[in-house]
């Protein structure tokens, strides 16, 4: 029975339904030793795992020559894993440089 | 130049570390050009300490005020250089371990494993990357992490990589001739670059990535480093 006075807002739920993705984020939690404190948090992490395996799916259709899935980082959104994971502190001169560059390149194509 | 050339083959490389949660790339990418160019220049390996870098290093960019080396929140390799020509040198990781948060400063000058001369910024030109990795060492790089986050294995040759949002430190460890690449229709070569992510991301904590198409802005930021011979 679906209660109608109970909406479903967030969009996670229905990415992980879309791909049967619980059973690969319980084995995903087990080979990375994942703990979640709550039940929300479980769930958050579920759907931005979910978005990710639709990521790695784009990433492989772009990427054909490498491989791509689950990695230690699938339960990060794509801006906690660069604030966590990355940090290089790029300087604004370098990308003149390579806008200058793509522009050089672009400007030779003739033929 | 050689076809292939891999300095993990001549032991001039340590092995993959994890930076863990903390934006620590760049102190990763540093010390891993000084211990090759160490081995380059004593034949010895020396596993270098990171979180010195982490802890202390403050210096910001000479035209760029507000690029600043920021322990966990960032850095750039250059200016990492500067900084331990002025401190004096780099200690070893077990005289100053990495701990994956920003402390206190403990750098101890007695204490100094390598000592850093001189750096310099390598040319774009890829061939010129190749030759300074071969005459140099491994080489500081960064690039575009965006397909890292998903990476598991091959080569990584992607048709669309953005050049411009350069946000990781790695280090350039060696090159390939021949990877296979559907995209670009027949064998493609390619960097071995070592990532600080720890043996279960990649290949054993390593990326392949398509060489001579300027690809994730892999040669926008390459940087060589000359250590002390005492």
């Amino acid at each position: 029975a679906i209660d109608e006075t109970i909406v479903q807002v967030t969009d996670s739920r229905r990415y992980a339904d879309l791909l049967g993705t619980e059973e690969k984020f319980k084995i995903f939690i087990e080979d990375y030793s994942k703990e979640y404190a709550t039940r929300e948090e479980y769930l958050h992490r579920l759907g931005i795992f979910a978005k990710n395996m639709i990521r790695a799916v784009e990433h492989q259709a772009i990427d054909p020559t490498a491989v791509h899935g689950v990695t230690p980082f699938s339960d990060l959104s794509e801006e906690e894993f660069q604030r966590l994971y990355t940090g290089v502190r790029v300087r604004p001169q370098l990308n003149r440089k390579v806008q200058e560059e793509d522009a050089t390149v672009e400007g030779s194509d003739d033929d | 130049l050689p076809e292939s050339f891999d300095w993990r083959e001549k032991g001039a490389v340590t092995d993959v570390k994890m930076q863990g949660a903390c934006g620590s790339c760049w102190a990763f990418s540093t010390t891993g050009a000084v211990e090759g160019a160490n081995f380059v220049s004593t034949g010895k390996l020396l596993n270098l300490s990171e979180q010195q870098l982490v802890d202390c290093d403050h210096t910001c960019d000479r035209k760029d005020k507000r690029a600043c080396d920021n322990g966990c929140r960032g850095g750039l390799m250059s200016n990492a250089y500067r900084y331990l020509i002025e401190a004096g040198g780099l200690e070893d990781e077990a005289s100053y371990p990495y701990t994956g948060k920003r402390g206190e400063c403990k750098f101890d000058p007695q204490k100094v494993a390598v000592q850093v001369v001189n750096f310099t910024d390598i040319p774009v030109n890829e061939k010129q990357i190749a030759a300074n990795l071969v005459q140099h060492g491994p080489l500081a790089v960064a690039l575009n992490a965006v397909f890292m986050q998903t990476y598991i294995g091959g080569v990584s040759c992607p048709l669309i990589c953005g050049k411009r949002w350069i946000n990781h430190g790695v280090l350039l460890v060696g090159y390939g001739a021949k990877g296979f690449s559907i995209l670009r229709l027949g064998n493609q070569p390619y960097w071995i670059i070592k990532n600080s992510w720890g043996k279960r991301w990649g290949e054993h904590g390593y990326y392949r990535l398509c060489r001579g198409h300027g690809m994730c802005g892999i040669n926008t930021m390459v940087s060589a480093v000359v250590t002390q011979v005492s």
